[in-house]
């Protein structure tokens, strides 16, 4: 069954810290696409992968979504149960969610509307086939 | 007299969801 929604997390809160891969030190509204890329290049142990949002359904729980992606080359189908306000970061766009407003209210994190078709950052581990 | 105050510091990987395989169904 999907994961339960995520209790949202302190460091989406703007003027967070957060730390990169070479060790440089970035606010989370600063943050590009280059930076997760980099990053992941420097690790040895994560990669990143590009996951679509396939399908986009009302959750379970209350304030919640169920979002489908398909998941890296191999296009494996995940599904996560997230609250609605969760941030995800799109290539190229941004920081987005299923309803922006509500994630720029509860973290003044500027936040676009994620959609079908948008392409989210996502790790794996490595050597994972 | 300002008390230093400890800003917590987050790594790049905790922001970005880990979606494997495994997770669906």
């Amino acid at each position: 069954s999907p994961s339960s929604p995520v209790v949202l997390p302190p460091f989406f809160m703007r003027g967070s810290i957060i730390q990169l891969a070479d060790g440089e030190l970035k606010r989370v509204e600063d943050l590009k696409t280059e930076d997760f890329i980099q990053s992941a290049e420097i690790s040895s142990e994560l990669k990143i992968d590009s996951s679509t949002v396939e399908r986009i359904d009302s959750g379970q729980s209350p304030n919640a979504v169920l979002i489908q992606f398909s998941v890296g080359e191999l296009k494996a189908q995940v599904c996560v149960e997230v609250l609605v306000e969760y941030p995800f970061f799109v290539f190229g766009q941004g920081w987005s969610s299923c309803c922006p407003d509500r994630t720029t209210q509860l973290f003044e994190l500027s936040c676009a509307k994620l959609c079908v078709g948008d392409v989210c950052v996502s790790l794996t581990l490595r050597g994972l086939r | 007299n300002v008390e230093p105050r400890s800003v917590p510091v987050f790594p790049w990987h905790s922001l970005v969801p880990f979606l494997e395989p495994s997770q669906s169904g």
